[in-house]
């Protein structure tokens, strides 16, 4: 048996919103330490690495590891049933061939129950090495939210460049040319309005703008964004969510020939 | 002009 309630259940809806344009369906793993998913694109070029972890929870127990075959855009058709400020709960039995989600008003006059079928899908895991990334960049997002944005109105494709002045993000196209410059910023006095860049050694990478620009419909999910990026290796977007856990983007840099 | 990297080249399989 597994169930995990979540007195916050806007936090789903917000959740399966940023995920289901990028991959349309996926497992959600369940054990006794929480819920994960790890999944790709179609195209293999990005992955989706999901953490809520057990205590995170208001209520969770699971029974046996399970893993929940998910279409996400039928997910999503259910949640946009659930209104804002109502609890969720998740409830599965083992093997089950289905999902049953409850939604309960603040007010406790209105519940409804909507049961997702489960799909069988095979998904390949992927061992991410914990890393020492060259430059981590904490900024707002919905600061990096505008960065993409504006961006992938001018060009396909972003240099993104650490160095000590600052991490800039360059691109260009049939219009011309764009370079935004952020700099280490702790003026702000809200710590989610600063901007902090550790830098360990000068990098610069390029990628894709449309998946960064797709990454960031995670924005409402929290203040703030990180950027982990390695010479040669997949940069990472991370957005906390609460003590729950965290969504974590990874997009693989583009190669020169 | 660079080729699009795939995520299975940085990372394996389990």
């Amino acid at each position: 048996m597994f169930e995990a309630r979540i007195t916050q259940g806007s936090v789903l809806k917000k959740l399966v919103e940023a995920l289901k344009e990028l991959v349309t369906e996926g497992n959600f793993d369940v054990s006794n330490t929480g819920l994960s998913l790890q999944a790709m694109d179609s195209s293999h070029v990005c992955l989706v690495s999901l953490t809520l972890r057990e205590d995170g929870f208001d209520h969770f127990r699971c029974d046996r590891n399970m893993a929940m075959g998910i279409h996400f855009g039928n997910l999503s058709k259910i949640l946009k049933c659930a209104g804002n400020e109502d609890t969720i709960t998740l409830k599965a039995e083992d093997n089950a061939d289905q999902l049953t989600l409850m939604f309960e008003a603040p007010s406790q006059d209105r519940i409804s129950d909507f049961d997702l079928k489960l799909m069988s899908i095979e998904s390949e895991h992927l061992g991410i090495p914990d890393q020492d990334y060259s430059a981590e960049v904490k900024l707002p997002s919905s600061e990096y939210q505008r960065i993409v944005r504006d961006l992938t109105s001018i060009g396909d494709t972003v240099l993104i460049s650490a160095t000590k002045e600052g991490i800039k993000f360059s691109t260009s196209g049939d219009v011309g040319t764009a370079n935004i410059t952020l700099r280490h910023n702790t003026t702000p006095e809200k710590p989610e309005e600063q901007t902090f860049i550790d830098l360990k050694e000068p990098v610069a990478l390029t990628f894709a703008l449309r998946y960064l620009n797709n990454f960031s419909k995670a924005t409402p999910l929290a203040p703030q964004v990180k950027l982990s990026l390695t010479k040669d290796l997949p940069i990472v977007v991370e957005y906390q969510v609460g003590e729950l856990g965290s969504v974590r983007f990874y997009l693989a840099p583009k190669i020169d020939d | 002009k660079a080729n699009q990297g795939r995520m299975d080249t940085f990372f394996t399989a389990l």
